[in-house]
């Protein structure tokens, strides 16, 4: 399922892809 | 750096604002967990703005919040 991609972890510089789910 | 303060949050458009909250908060979580930061990180920017602007100015607070994350981290990699 996709909660193996959680949490969508966030990297300096990098967009962050869970701003895709808010 | 400046505090980033709700009205400076707000200035800036939506999809930008998680972002900058992400870049002030993932030092400070990397200075605790090293190797968990980036999923720590991504874990806390899904709470409110409102409150992770608090937990910016509340070192106590945002520890809670990092072990509170790092059990639930842990609890579903088991």
């Amino acid at each position: 399922g996709s909660s193996i991609n959680w949490p969508p972890e966030f990297h300096p510089g990098v967009p962050w892809k869970g701003l895709q789910n808010i | 750096q400046e505090p980033l303060t709700a009205s400076r949050l707000a200035a800036a458009p939506l999809h930008e604002q998680k972002q900058m909250i992400g870049e002030r908060l993932y030092p400070l979580i990397h200075d605790v967990h090293t190797q968990l930061a980036g999923k720590i990180t991504g874990m806390l920017l899904e709470i409110d703005n409102s409150e992770l602007l608090l937990m910016l100015e509340s070192p106590e607070s945002l520890h809670a919040k990092i072990e509170e994350a790092v059990a639930v981290l842990q609890a579903h990699q088991a």
